[in-house]
């Protein structure tokens, strides 16, 4: 087990514990800067903590990063673990970031399901749900980018619980999303919300539940085409953006759906690489790399927000 | 662990909406347990499907048969995993 963040090992998947102890050790390094909260407990238990990056004040307007609702995306959970160490790194060095965390927050949830990762460790690495019991049916789990109350349970979404896409009997059914729901409800001043899946090499906003075009589409792609452009700089990684709905298929209640619908203008999810062709099989060789191109375009997002206050 | 030996990620290029719309008949088929990782949306976009050993070869007969190409994108999921794995193992040893 590491000892101290530095020695910590960014190009090797973890699990859940390893994951949980990271956390540990990177609030004890760094109390001044990071906190860790715990926003709930999953359907079976595990607390569900959340990195608090601050360099003070109260309740300042914030910034949302969540890896990992999907279970078996694994490089999205490692990445969330390499941007902890790089906020921590960057804060104080990077101009343009010191400026951000100055005058925001930022909030880090690096495992957001994790019943389901923990099971994909130890029983099926093809697990993508949560891990809930529904009610006369045999099947186990919730979609969890399905069961958000933003179009819930329109076209998009199965409501056979043993699809990989059940929505879910009731809208924030599952503990993991009503969690995030209730949080950042009582916060309220939560300015950008970015929730990273993988594979497939897309950035993507609202919406996904209906083609009428968001309100700030136009602003929205505009960032897309800054965040895509200044990640594909580094290794030449390709990506699409657009809405949900254009770019990938309906779907809906889903994460940013809803975030869009609380009034959170900077709404967007992220589909990681898939370089090589092994989809959520992604070797640990390519975490570094795409965690480190994939912070670019999340730079991009946090700058312009912290620029464009609304 | 549950085993995937034998399961193939098979990469389906649909040339155009009819060929879509077959492969989405194939995700109706409940029994041969298909866990689509890329979904059928529209022609160009590629379409990912893990399938299970024992459904190999009725997919690549429907596939066949309506003449929809595809390419395998992974030959066997779980050497893939016992890989992942055994790094992992490496690294905590």
């Amino acid at each position: 087990r590491a000892l101290s963040t530095k020695t910590f090992n960014y190009a090797t998947y973890h699990t859940l514990d390893e994951i949980y102890e990271f956390m540990d050790l990177l609030v004890t390094e760094n109390p001044q800067l990071v906190s860790k909260i715990q926003i709930g407990n999953t359907f079976e238990g595990r607390p569900i903590y959340v990195l608090k990056f601050s360099t003070g004040g109260t309740n300042r307007p914030a910034i949302w990063i969540d890896t990992g609702i999907h279970s078996r995306e694994w490089v999205t959970q490692a990445s969330g673990v390499w941007f902890a160490k790089k906020i921590t790194e960057d804060y104080g060095q990077d101009a343009a970031f010191t400026a951000i965390l100055d005058n925001m927050d930022i909030f880090l949830e690096i495992v957001t399901n994790p019943d389901g990762f923990a099971y994909t460790h130890k029983t099926n690495r093809m697990w993508r749900k949560t891990r809930s019991r529904t009610q006369g049916s045999l099947c186990v789990g919730v979609d969890p980018n399905r069961n958000w109350d933003a179009g819930f349970g329109l076209a998009g979404a199965s409501s056979n619980p043993c699809s990989d896409t059940y929505h879910g009997k009731f809208a924030n059914s599952e503990v993991e999303v009503k969690s995030i729901v209730d949080f950042v409800t009582n916060h309220g001043n939560i300015k950008a919300f970015i929730s990273i899946h993988s594979y497939s090499q897309l950035l993507l906003y609202p919406y996904g539940y209906t083609s009428e075009p968001a309100p700030d589409k136009e602003e929205l792609d505009q960032l897309a085409k800054s965040a895509v452009t200044a990640l594909t700089s580094l290794y030449g990684t390709k990506y699409k953006y657009g809405s949900i709905i254009d770019t990938i298929y309906q779907a809906s209640g889903s994460t940013v759906d809803w975030t869009y619908s609380q009034g959170i203008k900077y709404s967007f999810t992220f589909e990681l690489r898939d370089t090589g062709l092994r989809g959520f099989l992604l070797p640990a060789s390519q975490i570094i790399p795409t965690a480190e191109e994939t912070w670019l375009a999340l730079l991009t997002i946090m700058d312009h927000t912290f620029k464009h206050p609304y | 662990n549950e085993n995937f030996v034998g399961h193939q990620v098979l990469r389906i290029s649909a040339a155009n909406e009819a060929q879509v719309q077959k492969v989405k008949e194939l995700e109706d088929l409940e029994h041969l347990q298909l866990d689509f990782w890329r979904d059928p949306v529209r022609p160009g976009i590629p379409i990912d499907v893990r399938v299970p050993f024992t459904s190999i070869q009725s997919v690549k007969v429907f596939l066949e048969s309506h003449g929809i190409n595809y390419e395998i994108m992974i030959e066997d999921i779980q050497t893939l995993l016992d890989e992942e794995q055994k790094q992992m193992s490496a690294f905590q040893a």
